[in-house]
């Protein structure tokens, strides 16, 4: 349906986003390594199932984020790792880690390898912009370029919300993916303060400052 | 877009 279309395609765009923002500045000054390697992490355990996806449009969507989110961590690490700041990429990102596994291996829809991973996935994907959110926290300014990327990272997944709702009144057969839409929900709150400064600062022309 | 089993959302 249309909210799912929307949200994945407001994900690539926030993927073309920031490959656009370090290739034209030339630099990830203001991004998060740790986030990236949260998602390339996300992207790995959710799309395990890669080979035998049967719709293309869902096949065509893991290979795009599987494939840029290599070459986006490929930028940073190499390409223009001196403009990678790591005193500023300070999150602890293995209490991320063990939430993610802990509630993988706690609710999992089933033991098998394929559920506990994807179950990690979803929850590690619910966390993932913190390190990111924390460091603009401490840089206390991002390029519009940076709010732009986060902004659409955060709509992507708070699109799949009204989807869930449609799905859930329009398909009779479909049953509630209570773990998606659980971490879904959690995720856009997470979210919350940066789309409340965006909305003020970003939408009026402004730079990006947090107050 | 159904998946048999697996999830058909990304």
């Amino acid at each position: 349906n249309i909210f799912r279309v929307l949200g994945d395609f407001s994900h690539l765009a926030s993927i073309f986003i920031l490959l656009h923002k370090i290739q034209q500045l030339k630099s990830c000054s203001g991004i998060s390594f740790k986030s990236q390697v949260l998602y390339m992490l996300v992207y790995i355990t959710r799309y395990l199932d890669l080979p035998w996806t049967s719709s293309p449009y869902n096949f065509i969507f893991k290979v795009l984020f599987i494939s840029s989110e290599l070459y986006i961590i490929y930028l940073m690490a190499r390409a223009y790792k001196p403009t990678n700041d790591p005193n500023l990429d300070t999150f602890h990102v293995e209490f991320l880690l063990g939430f993610a596994g802990l509630l993988a291996l706690l609710f999992p829809y089933k033991y098998t390898i394929l559920e506990v991973f994807w179950a990690f996935s979803i929850w590690l994907e619910s966390v993932a912009i913190l390190p990111q959110l924390f460091m603009l926290q401490r840089t206390g300014e991002a390029e519009a370029m940076t709010a732009h990327y986060i902004a659409a990272l955060g709509m992507y997944r708070a699109l799949y919300i009204p989807n869930w709702i449609y799905r859930y009144f329009s398909e009779p057969t479909h049953k509630v993916d209570t773990i998606a839409v659980t971490a879904g929900i959690l995720q856009t709150i997470l979210y919350s303060d940066f789309f409340w400064i965006y909305y003020t600062k970003v939408m009026r022309g402004e730079k990006f400052k947090l107050p | 877009k159904k998946e048999e089993g697996g999830h058909d959302e990304l």
